[in-house]
């Protein structure tokens, strides 16, 4: 997370992160109900070396290959609170597409869910899109400014950004932006995720229920932070009806 | 002179017909028509000498028992017969024409020619012969006839009376009414009826005859005709016949065939009587503590069978086994089948355990029997209960905890979604 701050204990509780065995984090993600995470696709599967190539093409990480750290504060040392979590299964978006990474989600179902207590607790899911120029709250572990990763989870609190304002932003560099995509930030840069930060919350609260629900994940951008390259997070809204579909809950 | 003919016509004349007949001479034709035919005789022409009474010439028409005729002279007067344009019918199969002349005739008589031929008896019309006749139905054709019988009847073997196939009744049920066949219209003749009252052993049987009893007999003869035997074990009652109905019959037996007979004759309306089986009596019951027995009656014989239940919410216990109802029988040695069971509280047992939830007890020393309360409250704040219910489940009388929304189903805990107990200073503007 460029230019942000760290996050105090607990109000995060939602956020997962995804470690290789030897407790190396490489992504964060959601809880979403009782046992399910939710995180980016491109986070699971080795970074293509050409393109054109499909998912079956790539070496895929198994479920028993990382693990999954819940109550997370601080980046490489242990937590009070931490709960270690095994996987029993992952699920691509069936419409996932490495190369434009567009339907960059993927769905994690735990082996057992996490015991839910202060620190720990699931996010909600959308109900509808967010208002025009919300605020968003992105969390993670990933890289900072000048590449430094951070001791402990970082947050930035950043708005939502006009959908034809971002693809436009991006067509110079011959990027797409669809439909499953959102794009948060400010023009002149400044705020936003890095890498190690993919897969993670893009939060915002729905002041009428008083609830924090799940805007998007960390998926790609160019650079971190740079002037007109915004954000750019994979659009749950979008796929909220296969989230539903894989994981049985409505909400 | 005699001559024989059996043909089904046929002509007669007399001796040197058509010339004058010869004196002192008799001839006899003997016709015989087969069965169910009679004889019509007729002349054609008639010229015999007269005399009174027809004491010399006579032509006589008889049959084997009488005679149908005698004819002499020209015409009828007040005392010759002549048959003029009549005929002369046989009433059976047989007629005997005699035609004889004395020893002396003034004039030449040229004598007659006769003819007979064979008509159908209609049986149907003419019997009146009530031992002939026809039961039910007489259908007539040439030369006989035969009967039939009404729907349910069957023509006995002298094919003349109708019998109802009655020899297989059998009665099992405990009470019950029989009759001689079409009661109270007149019993069929020439029936052999048995009823059977078959019972499990350990009943006794009753008979009370009702109502018209009226079965033919003889004002010397005991039951010659038609006539009710009962036979019950080794004992045989009757035989019963008259008008006046036998007194009730206590038979002491679990088993009795009523023998019904009737003779080809008579029309008798025949009997109706009704019988009863009961059996030992067991002892009166008491219903068990919150439950209640079915039929309620003052006595139990054999057979009866009573069905425990329970209020609600409790269940019979019997040998350790719970179950909605028990069914006990009176037996023939006067005992019940079982002991009276006891009625148990339905017992819900402990409440299953509720994943991310807690049951607490609402009734002192938690209590899980009937109407007894609990409640399932999900870990909150993590978790709340889905559907928003009250998580109040009461104990049923079918023994199953129950919730007026979900029923017999357990709530669910559902996580609390983006809630989290520290909210952070919001740094937005």
């Amino acid at each position: 997370i460029i230019n942000g701050r760290p996050t105090q204990k607990g109000t995060t509780p939602w956020i997962a992160m995804l470690s290789h065995l030897n407790g190396q984090p490489f992504c964060g993600g959601s809880l979403l109900g009782s046992k399910w995470i939710v995180t980016a696709a491109h986070c699971l599967h080795e970074a293509p070396d050409s393109e054109g190539l499909s998912l079956h093409d790539l070496g895929l990480l198994s479920p028993s290959a990382f693990k999954i750290i819940m109550g997370k504060l601080r980046r490489t040392q242990s937590d009070e609170n931490e709960q270690s979590l095994s996987v029993k299964q992952v699920f691509f978006h069936p419409l996932y597409n490495p190369n434009t990474y567009e339907n960059d989600v993927a769905l994690l179902e735990l082996l057992r869910g996490p015991v839910l207590n202060d620190f720990v607790m699931p996010i909600c899911l959308p109900q509808g899109p967010p208002e025009e120029g919300a605020m968003v709250i992105v969390s993670g572990w990933g890289k900072q400014f000048l590449q430094r990763f951070p001791e402990t989870l970082m947050e930035i609190e950043i708005p939502i950004v006009d959908h034809h304002i971002c693809r436009e932003a991006y067509a110079p560099l011959k990027k797409k932006v669809t439909r499953d995509m959102i794009c948060a930030g400010e023009k002149e840069g400044g705020r936003d995720a890095c890498a190690g930060d993919s897969g993670g919350p893009m939060v915002t609260l729905d002041t009428q229920r008083g609830q924090w629900y799940l805007v998007g994940t960390v998926s790609w951008g160019v650079d971190c932070g740079k002037k007109d390259r915004y954000g750019v997070y994979s659009y749950i809204f979008h796929n909220k009806d296969w989230i539903r579909r894989v994981t049985g809950m409505s909400n | 002179h005699i001559v024989e003919l059996n043909n089904m016509f046929g002509q007669i004349q007399s001796p040197g017909y058509p010339d004058a007949y010869p004196s002192d001479s008799e001839v006899t034709w003997n016709i015989t028509v087969p069965e169910g035919f009679r004889i019509k005789l007729y002349f054609m022409h008639f010229n015999l000498e007269s005399s009174y009474l027809c004491e010399y010439d006579y032509v006589k028409v008889e049959t084997e028992d009488q005679v149908l005729a005698t004819f002499c002279g020209r015409e009828t007067t007040d005392t010759e017969q002549t048959p003029g344009q009549e005929v002369v019918l046989s009433p059976g199969s047989f007629m005997s024409i005699t035609f004889r002349s004395d020893f002396s005739d003034e004039e030449r008589f040229t004598g007659f020619d006769a003819h007979y031929v064979a008509v159908d008896v209609d049986e149907c019309t003419e019997r009146e012969d009530e031992e002939l006749s026809c039961d039910h139905y007489c259908h007539n054709y040439i030369g006989g006839y035969y009967c039939s019988c009404r729907f349910g009847y069957i023509l006995h073997t002298d094919n003349r009376t109708c019998r109802v196939e009655c020899s297989d009744n059998l009665f099992t049920q405990r009470t019950g009414m029989i009759t001689s066949p079409d009661f109270p219209s007149p019993y069929p003749k020439s029936s052999e009826c048995l009823y059977t009252i078959e019972l499990e052993e350990g009943f006794m049987i009753s008979l009370q005859f009702e109502d018209i009893f009226d079965i033919e007999d003889h004002p010397e003869v005991s039951c010659p005709y038609d006539y009710i035997k009962i036979k019950a074990g080794p004992k045989v009652l009757g035989p019963f016949c008259g008008e006046k109905a036998p007194e009730p019959i206590n038979t002491q037996s679990h088993s009795v065939q009523i023998l019904f007979r009737s003779d080809n004759s008579g029309e008798n309306r025949g009997w109706r009587l009704s019988y009863r089986a009961t059996g030992n009596e067991c002892p009166k019951l008491q219903p068990p503590v919150h439950g209640k027995i079915e039929p309620l009656q003052t006595t139990y014989s054999f057979k009866d069978q009573v069905l425990i239940s329970c209020d609600t919410g409790y269940k019979v216990l019997k040998d350790n086994v719970e179950m909605d109802t028990f069914q006990m029988e009176c037996l023939k040695d006067g005992t019940w089948s079982s002991k009276i069971p006891t009625c148990k509280i339905a017992d819900c047992g402990a409440p299953a355990e509720l994943e991310n939830g807690v049951v607490t007890f609402s009734t002192r020393n938690n209590l899980t029997t009937y109407k007894s309360e609990i409640r399932y409250s999900c870990q909150r704040p993590y978790y709340k209960m889905l559907h928003n219910i009250t998580g109040v489940y009461t104990c049923s009388a079918q023994g199953v905890w129950m919730n007026e929304v979900l029923g017999r189903s357990q709530p669910t805990c559902l996580p609390v979604c983006g809630i989290p107990k520290f909210s952070r200073n919001l740094l937005a503007r």
